[in-house]
């Protein structure tokens, strides 16, 4: 043995990278396991406590309440999905699609990921496919510029990506119609009701002066959505004070007729603000140079669109809206597939989300991209300190339920941001009819 | 994945363009102009008040 050992010549081999990948997956799926058993022993100890009473109600309140696993119901493929790992596949997916392709594989491998996916090369920007140096890329793809003209209805709706319309209709009493099978609660999906009725960034009664020392008009409460009366004194910027007539068309003539018509705003709202304003003015004027529509009934509607993995990923604004509020739910990462809508109740509030709250010319508008196991990343070009499936995700989450267990309050399930900086009078961030939002990326 | 859009929008009716209504007038509330189930592109028109 020894001089057979001694005598035969050492080859290296490297180890397949799959194998490699294989390894690096079964080791953490191992350690996942183990830290979700640990935690629910540690949650069996607390609810066992909790039932005899240990410690004082006071104590229990201000303890950090750990992030309960989200545990759904439904038949057993998908009891066995919930004991997956979904957020460490779909990382690890992520890792994998950003491995670097080997040049002269990355053509026909893209071409056959058209062909499986029904992906349509022909409207992809970049015509040399060499260009994506792995499927990550190729995957948040861009389109040749004018491929898809907006439809030029100024009062349309338009879809914001490819894919298919899975469901659509009116609310009622706050649940959105049977999607398949499934009833929402609005409340669920967006996190609370739509911040018309309790926007907790509006104050409370009458015009406050904010820090800029700009009047800021009190947002209006349930029951008297969007009437301002006209001559109500909106803000006052640069010693000029406004009213809502006069925001659109300048300020006041001595008459107290409007001096100017809209072309003319005041200097000194930068072009942004006057963008803005005019996003939302638009609405407003019609608010009140015409019986407003909102005082003719009106009612929320909802639209699901699903997005196959072959479709353009990237997101547009539906329409002229500004969003003035972000609430992000770490939440888990199920495939959104059609057969998983039809088996797992509830799946849109348990999946990562972000949901864009804010208002359009006819009231209330919200925006939410769904995550999903295989994109899981959801990026939104204007809001910088987003990080969906990550790690910090879900410290961003725990520390939103710390801060609320600190104010005493019931964990809101989500890390919130409001938008500034659009228009220093009405905060929000403008988006325009068909500009690009952000999108979907792979793991 | 998926992207769910929940806005506020007045009242719809019955009645569409094809009955003559110019565009922009405020007769009609709002309006689908989608199937269940249909394939859609970016831009093209979910909708219209």
């Amino acid at each position: 043995l020894r001089t057979s050992l001694r005598n035969t010549k050492v080859e290296w081999k490297p180890i397949p990278v799959a194998l490699g990948i294989g390894f690096l997956g079964a080791v953490q799926f191992y350690r996942v396991r183990q830290r979700e058993q640990r935690r629910q022993i540690e949650e069996d100890e607390e609810a066992r406590s909790q039932d005899e009473g240990h410690g004082s109600e006071e104590d229990e309140k201000r303890k950090p309440k750990k992030r309960k696993r989200i545990k759904p119901s439904g038949p057993w493929q998908v009891q066995v999905m919930s004991t997956l790992p979904l957020k460490g596949i779909s990382r690890l997916w992520g890792r994998f699609n950003e491995l670097q392709i080997p040049y002269y594989l990355r053509v026909p491998g893209f071409k056959l990921y058209s062909w499986v996916f029904g992906v349509n090369l022909s409207e992809v920007s970049e015509s040399d496919l060499h260009i994506y140096p792995n499927l990550a890329a190729f995957f948040y793809r861009t389109l040749k510029p004018n491929i898809r003209p907006l439809d030029p209805r100024s009062t349309a709706l338009l879809s914001p990506a490819d894919g298919r319309v899975l469901q659509m209709g009116m609310i009622q009493h706050g649940e959105v119609e049977q999607v398949k099978g499934m009833t929402y609660t609005l409340e669920a999906l967006l996190g609370t009701e739509p911040p018309s009725a309790s926007s907790d960034s509006a104050p409370a009664q009458g015009p406050k002066k904010d820090a800029q020392g700009l009047k800021r008009h009190a947002l209006p409460k349930e029951g008297e959505e969007d009437i301002i009366t006209s001559d109500e004194e909106f803000a006052e910027v640069n010693g000029i004070s406004y009213t809502l007539p006069n925001l659109l068309s300048g300020p006041k003539s001595q008459g107290g007729t409007p001096a100017m018509d809209a072309s003319t705003t005041p200097k000194s709202l930068s072009e942004t603000e006057v963008r803005a304003d005019l996003a939302l003015g638009d609405g407003r004027k019609q608010l009140w140079s015409s019986p407003t529509p909102t005082q003719a009934a009106t009612a929320l509607y909802y639209i699901v669109v699903y997005l196959a993995p072959g479709d353009y990923h990237r997101f547009h604004s539906p329409t002229s809206w500004v969003a003035e509020k972000r609430r992000h739910f770490a939440g888990e990462l199920y495939s959104v597939s059609p057969y998983l809508q039809r088996t797992l109740p509830g799946l849109f509030t348990l999946n990562e989300r972000v949901v864009l709250l804010g208002r359009w010319r006819w009231g209330f508008f919200s925006f939410t991209p769904v995550g999903a196991t295989n994109v899981g990343s959801i990026k939104i070009n204007f809001d910088r300190e987003l990080r969906t499936n990550s790690l910090t995700t879900d410290t961003a989450a725990d520390r939103a339920a710390e801060e609320a267990a600190d104010r005493g309050e019931p964990n809101p399930g989500f890390a919130e941001a409001t938008y500034a900086g659009a228009s220093k009078l009405l905060g929000g961030h403008a988006l325009r009819k068909g500009e690009e939002m952000g999108g979907f990326q792979l793991g | 994945s998926t992207i769910v859009m929940v806005f506020e929008a007045p009242k719809g009716s019955r009645k569409s363009f094809d009955d003559g209504w110019e565009e922009g007038e405020r007769k009609g509330g709002w309006q689908w102009s989608v199937q269940k189930g249909q394939k859609i592109k970016y831009g093209e028109a979910v909708g219209w008040v």
